[in-house]
């Protein structure tokens, strides 16, 4: 699963999530890519977030969207809203993978409970960002 | 406005042991050309909706990933995408599910959110809807891999071994992320 999310000069964030599944599915399986608010969500007045994993989870766990809604009602940072739903409310139950997360003023975050994950960012602030493993 | 974006290539049991230097810097590379294509365009002024697109459509033609090209296979041998885009400041959206002919399976979530009354299709109408508004098609064999079809060869062994599908093995406790991420 590849995954974007974006924030332009006027503010403005895009998130977007490209799969194809899940290798050997049948009966049409479908995963959490194409779910608005599993795998992918975006509010200016949050953060957007595009996911990656165990679908199954993302889906019922409404993983993109609970980011967003930590950040917009509990006033969380995104990296605290997504640490807390990638390690504390999906890792517990079995949930695998991760996410990528961007608010409005062009900070990012990138957690995820596998051994690794591909990613990347760049920002006017901050350049290039690119990791695989954990404790990159 | 600190402009800029961020992107994933998907997660699983990725270490260090099991990838080597070339790969690594592959992978590495894809992910460069994904952030060059999509920064230029907020670089210049641009919308975040085509950064995202732009950066996508990078990874769904780069083999390495599991999206467009390089997608893995089904239970019966083929492929079947998803897709979705959504934009924060109108909380419009458009998703496209089990598509087997469209080149940009993004590209076709981008035109369901802006030119449908709908949020999601799927399957042949998606396909009928890509081929109304002028996107590209493909025969379905344009996203095989060789690396992808011996992901397939080794999970439909193991399925056999354990006369399982791969659907319920997705939803065991001791689901083994590697099988569905390769």
């Amino acid at each position: 699963t590849v995954g974007a999310v974006a924030v332009d000069q006027r503010g403005n964030i895009v998130a977007g999530t490209s799969t194809g599944g899940m290798t050997a599915k049948r009966y049409n399986r479908i995963g959490d890519a194409p779910i608005i608010g599993a795998g992918t969500w975006a509010d200016n007045a949050s953060c957007g977030v595009s996911a990656t994993g165990h679908g199954e989870y993302f889906i019922r766990y409404n993983v993109s969207a609970q980011v967003c809604s930590r950040v917009k009602y509990l006033g969380e940072s995104i990296e605290e809203a997504g640490a807390h739903v990638i390690h504390n409310v999906l890792l517990p139950v079995g949930g695998t993978g991760g996410v990528i997360i961007m608010d409005a003023q062009g900070n990012f975050s990138m957690p995820f409970n596998t051994e690794g994950m591909y990613r990347g960012a760049r920002t006017q602030r901050e350049g290039t960002v690119i990791g695989i493993y954990q404790q990159e | 406005v600190n402009f800029g974006l961020v992107i994933h290539g998907g997660a699983g049991t990725i270490t260090r042991e099991n990838m080597t230097p070339e790969r690594e810097e592959a992978f590495k590379a894809a992910l460069n050309a994904a952030l060059d294509a999509g920064y230029a365009i907020l670089e210049a002024g641009g919308e975040s909706m085509d950064a995202v697109i732009a950066a996508i459509q990078v990874m769904e033609e780069e083999p390495l990933f599991n999206a467009g090209r390089g997608s893995v296979y089904t239970f019966d041998g083929g492929h079947e995408l998803d897709a979705s885009i959504m934009h924060g400041g109108l909380l419009d959206a458009g998703a496209v599910a089990g598509v087997r002919t469209v080149k940009s399976p993004i590209q076709l979530a981008r035109e369901v959110m802006e030119n449908s009354r709908h949020v999601m299709l799927s399957a042949e109408g998606a396909a009928e809807f890509a081929e109304e508004r002028g996107l590209e098609l493909v025969e379905n064999s344009y996203f095989n891999t060789e690396h992808r079809y011996e992901q397939l060869q080794r999970a439909l062994e193991l399925l056999r071994e354990e006369d399982r599908t791969g659907d319920q093995i997705a939803q065991s406790g001791t689901w083994d992320p590697a099988f569905n991420m390769g």
